[in-house]
């Protein structure tokens, strides 16, 4: 099967506001899943903590709550982010972009709507 | 680790499954991170 991926997966430190989303995510997965599945996890991930705080958290309100769209990123030199593509594996996204042995740091934030 | 949230994600048919901890000792292989 797939191996497993290690990620730390943060806010964008320009792009998010600070808020109670803004803590710090160690996730693991495997790694045939998809930066499109990071950022939906993370959209029900948001959406249900959201809800709970506000004591309404039925599965039809997380399901609304979690269309909301996210984009990744990851570090890249000189202290640039770079947007992940949605079709690829975090095993490509790690092979491709990261290369060190330790857990990947992701970044997101809600996607620019035009 | 303390607690973990475990989530699967479908898309196009492929099911993943999300763990998450609050903290990265003793949830990762061991890197030394808080």
């Amino acid at each position: 099967g797939a191996s497993e991926i290690e990620l730390v997966f943060r806010p964008h430190p320009t792009l998010m506001e600070r808020d109670d989303a803004a803590l710090t995510r160690y996730i693991k997965t495997s790694g045939n899943a998809t930066v499109d599945h990071l950022s939906k996890y993370l959209a029900v991930r948001l959406a249900l903590e959201e809800l709970r705080k506000n004591g309404d958290a039925s599965p039809i309100n997380v399901e609304a709550a979690s269309e909301k769209q996210y984009t990744i990123y990851i570090p890249t030199a000189n202290s640039q982010f770079t947007v992940l593509n949605g079709s690829f594996s975090l095993e490509l996204v790690s092979e491709k972009y990261w290369k060190v042995n330790k857990p990947m740091e992701l970044y997101f934030a809600p996607t620019k709507e035009h | 680790p303390g607690e973990v949230t475990v989530t699967d994600v479908t898309i196009n048919s492929l099911t993943v499954t999300f763990r998450e901890a609050l903290a990265a000792r003793g949830f990762f292989r061991g890197w030394g991170l808080e």
